[in-house]
């Protein structure tokens, strides 16, 4: 009991962040006068304040130094007015406990992102919002505090946590915090007694609720058990207690809205709000960074990217469309940037015919007007149409090549198909004469052998004197 | 509307005032 807790887990509930955030929606304030029960008396006491429920309490809840940055180092005490008109407050309540008479801030304190109060791991409720929207309520040590892969950029120190996931728990926070070593017996009375009270926590659904009733310490108002039923049917979830009596202070658009119970130094007929320390605002709600990264305008906590290509939430995100260049270049605030050889708004071209480099802006400058690589301007370039050219030897003038970004698919199945048909034209050809040439040889083997010449066989029914040799000489013959 | 200063006259502590809380 009473000993800060440096290391380790202490209980708390960690509340998730809401979802995609809906089209934002101002604060609600509701004013009540609700009876309460009087103790030891039939009779009822009447008691007013308001209830001021915030969506998207990252971007729209601050917990404000007095006076603005620097006032908890400077011990400065501020009216709730003077430091919520400074920071644009819609909303704006007293926020943590302090010394009225050194102005000290006291307990953990995280104002939008800076930690200008510590508590040491000292025990008291907290209630505060993590870099990525969860909402924390409970008791944490400092190593918890103090984290840095997802840390707090709002936090508060209260004293009691009065709802507990939907559940009372006052009981449970006077044993924890220290109430066995209260000197005197004003922990108790301090959860007892009425008086005018503030309050902050949340919903189910992860809005920030701010609580404030009016009174006067033993007079009017109310005790924190009753606070945490009246919580309780209004249907948050965590809540814890912050300061009250001449603290409590109300101020809607920067103007005091609720009666607050010191009375003025100069005239105690009237009532006069105390400086105080630090500050709960709601206010419209912010970017997230709020310059939009430089891309954009922050408009009620929406960036609004400037230009056609950054995005996101943020506007970090250059986004150059589905097809993302093409994968051929990268996206650039002007849109695609293409790289060298590739041309078009989605890089989806490849440079035209006889043009290479960056944007295509170069010519290419090969022998015999052949083309180049498209990316390097490189002559030794090979693709299936040079390829082709290449092999038999030949380039076409870069005059004659048609425009690639004209018909590059013509291009290049026209000449491949010319080439082909070519080649056909080519091997029939050389098809036909072989054959030719076979046949030919064969007709002239048949004849290459000895013949004999058949004179007629008779003539006026005789055989000449020639026939008569050659019947009786068979080795008579003529050679061809 | 004129603001005057506080008399801080209703006080309302959860500790007393000469109370320091250190880790005993």
């Amino acid at each position: 009991d009473c000993r800060p807790v440096r290391n380790g887990t202490r209980p708390h509930e960690s509340w998730p962040p809401p979802g995609r955030a809906r089209p934002h929606r101002g604060p609600v304030v509701r004013r009540f006068v609700s009876y309460f029960p009087d103790s030891g008396n039939v009779s009822r006491r009447a008691v007013s304040g308001h209830l001021t429920v915030a969506a998207a309490p990252l971007r729209s809840f601050s917990v404000l130094e007095p006076g603005g940055p620097g006032g908890c180092a400077a011990k400065r005490l501020v009216t709730v007015e003077e430091t919520a008109r400074a920071a644009g407050c819609l909303v704006a309540q007293n926020g943590g406990f302090f010394r009225m008479d050194t102005g000290e801030c006291l307990g953990n304190i995280v104002s939008n992102g800076d930690q200008v109060g510590s508590s040491g791991g000292l025990q008291n409720a907290q209630f505060g919002i993590r870099q990525d929207g969860t909402l924390v309520t409970g008791y944490l040590s400092e190593e918890e505090v103090l984290d840095t892969k997802n840390p707090f950029v709002q936090l508060v120190s209260g004293v009691v946590w009065l709802l507990r996931n939907g559940e009372v728990y006052i009981k449970e926070s006077e044993e924890a915090e220290c109430d066995k070593t209260q000197e005197t017996g004003s922990f108790s009375k301090f959860v007892n007694v009425i008086s005018a009270r503030t309050a902050v926590g949340h919903d189910r659904e992860g809005r920030l609720v701010l609580f404030h009733a009016d009174g006067q310490t033993e007079q009017r108002g109310i005790n924190l058990w009753d606070m945490a039923d009246f919580l309780k049917k209004q249907g948050v979830v965590n809540a814890i207690n912050l300061d009250g009596g001449g603290s409590a202070t109300f101020v809607v658009n920067g103007t005091v809205s609720n009666y607050p119970s010191d009375h003025c130094k100069d005239n105690s007929m009237w009532r006069c709000p105390r400086r105080i320390s630090t500050v709960v605002c709601v206010h419209e709600p912010r970017c997230n960074p709020p310059d939009c990264n430089g891309h954009g305008t922050c408009v009620q906590g929406t960036c609004h990217c400037t230009g056609h290509f950054w995005g996101g939430d943020d506007c970090s995100i250059l986004d150059c469309g589905p097809s993302n260049c093409s994968l051929h270049g990268l996206c650039t605030e002007n849109g695609c940037q293409c790289h060298a050889g590739w041309i078009g708004s989605n890089c989806s071209q490849v440079c035209p015919l006889g043009r290479y480099g960056p944007n295509c802006q170069y010519a290419c400058t090969c022998e015999n007007s052949c083309l180049c690589d498209p990316k390097s301007g490189n002559c030794n370039f090979t693709s299936t149409v040079q390829d082709i050219l290449s092999q038999v030897g030949q380039c076409l003038g870069t005059s004659m090549v048609p425009k690639n970004e004209e018909h590059p698919y013509f291009t290049k199945t026209a000449w491949l198909s010319l080439t082909l048909a070519l080649a056909l034209l080519l091997l029939l050809s050389a098809a036909a004469n072989v054959t030719f040439i076979l046949g030919s040889r064969a007709s002239r083997r048949r004849l290459d052998g000895e013949y004999a010449y058949h004179p007629l066989q008779e003539m006026n029914g005789e055989l000449n004197s020639l026939e008569k040799e050659q019947q009786g000489d068979p080795t008579f013959s003529i050679k061809d | 509307l004129s603001t005057g200063e506080s008399l801080n006259d209703d006080l309302l502590l959860p500790y007393p005032r000469t109370r320091t809380r250190l880790p005993r």
